[in-house]
């Protein structure tokens, strides 16, 4: 469960003040599925990396699991990250000297997970996303729908119990993103929780509930009725 | 009038050969608006960095204006391209230490325009995409969709002849994307050419003609009826 009162991030540039989330209150049950809509720079992104432990807040609380985030020390968040958040970012963020092979690694060597073990987790979970064949290749030798794919098996590969997926098929065609939607809605059937931004409504309509941020708010929560 | 014949573009990785660009044969008239669609991995971007002179062909013939631009020097290609063509990368390509101003005043300094001039000019740019209130941030105070348009910003700032747009709104809302297309629609209007490269069918369809690569050949070429 997640649980999220009163949050804002508040950056500062220059004399400028950007309320980039201006008081969120937002509950996730566990093994839910839901859409965070909205336009550009209403602060999809900063909510998604505060609930994701990759950034805090600059007031308010959250609740991950029962416990208070808000207090942990850095290597704490770090832990609860790598265990339990699988983030595919809206800039993707793979490593380019590394392969597609060893970009999706990188979850596993954090969890100290064997070699061999890693590297046949790693090969099904590009498989799984139609990258086995391109396992050797650098980020620079793929295209940009296939480079979002890498991070999509990065972020699922040590089956994290949420998933954060910031526009996770922005670069793809409707027919990949829809083989991507396919796995997602394999990964809530086993339990998983899955919160993704999009600004595609046919993907989010695979999702059962779509929250709408503008200007740093919620302006709407609803389920999705044909799902 | 660009003209391209036999246009192939293999790779090679280790053993591996890629064919991006298996043999395209494609013409495009002066002030022509056309869409390129096509799945992931199609060769979208490889024609378009072809066709930008950001990158040359394995094989074939490119004619652009009469000349064959297969044979130049890269400083003349280089002139070219800023003089000509204004690009959209599928990246954004910012550099990240630049406001979003100085980044858009980039194509105005490498063609020598007075300090003053590039100012006022860059700053109509980025209010024209929505941003005159963000030019002093960097792009790493911008969100993902603010990048994107400070890049569009970029690309028609010199006011090119042609402008090359790979997935120009991939990170936009669809209110702000047909915002894009309205800017798009007007420097159609002015005389230029446009093409760009976008995944999502609404988009294509402010275009005039629609051509649908799939493994790096045109399967298909049609004007678009309904606009
Ligand atoms: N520098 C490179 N080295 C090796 N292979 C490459 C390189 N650039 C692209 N490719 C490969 O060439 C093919 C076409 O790539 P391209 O980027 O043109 O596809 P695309 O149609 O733009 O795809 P997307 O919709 O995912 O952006 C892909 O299989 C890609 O992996
Ligand atoms: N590091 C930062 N410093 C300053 N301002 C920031 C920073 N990061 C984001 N912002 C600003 O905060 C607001 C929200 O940004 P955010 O990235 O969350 O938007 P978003 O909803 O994800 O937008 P998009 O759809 O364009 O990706 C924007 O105005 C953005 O410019
Ligand atoms: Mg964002
Ligand atoms: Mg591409």
């Amino acid at each position: 469960l997640i649980s999220v009162k009163g949050i804002t991030k508040i950056y500062q540039v220059g004399v400028q003040e950007i309320r980039a989330v201006a008081g969120v209150d937002l509950q996730v049950q566990n093994n839910e599925y839901l859409s965070i809509m909205g336009p550009s720079g209403s602060g999809k992104s900063t909510l998604m990396n505060i609930l994701g432990c990759l950034d805090t807040p600059t007031s308010g609380s959250y609740s991950l699991n029962g416990e208070e985030v808000s207090g942990l020390r850095d290597d704490e968040l770090a832990f609860i990250r790598n265990k339990e958040i699988g983030f595919v970012f809206q800039t993707f963020n793979l490593l380019p000297r590394a392969s597609a092979l060893q970009n999706v690694e990188l979850p596993l060597i954090y969890g100290g997970v064997p070699s061999d073990e890693r590297r046949e987790r790693a090969g099904k979970a590009l498989d799984s996303v139609g990258l086995a064949d391109r396992a050797s290749h650098r980020p620079s030798e793929l295209s940009g729908g296939q480079r979002q794919r890498v991070a999509i098996a990065r972020a699922l590969v040590n089956n994290p119990s949420i998933i954060l997926a910031d526009e996770p098929t922005g670069n793809l065609d409707s027919s990949t993103g829809n083989e991507i939607m396919d796995i997602f809605k394999e990964i809530h059937s086993g339990g998983n929780t899955i919160i993704m931004v999009t600004h595609e409504e046919y993907i989010a309509e695979h999702s059962k509930r779509i929250v709408r941020l503008l200007d740093g708010l919620i302006s709407s929560d609803k389920q999705v009725v044909n799902n």
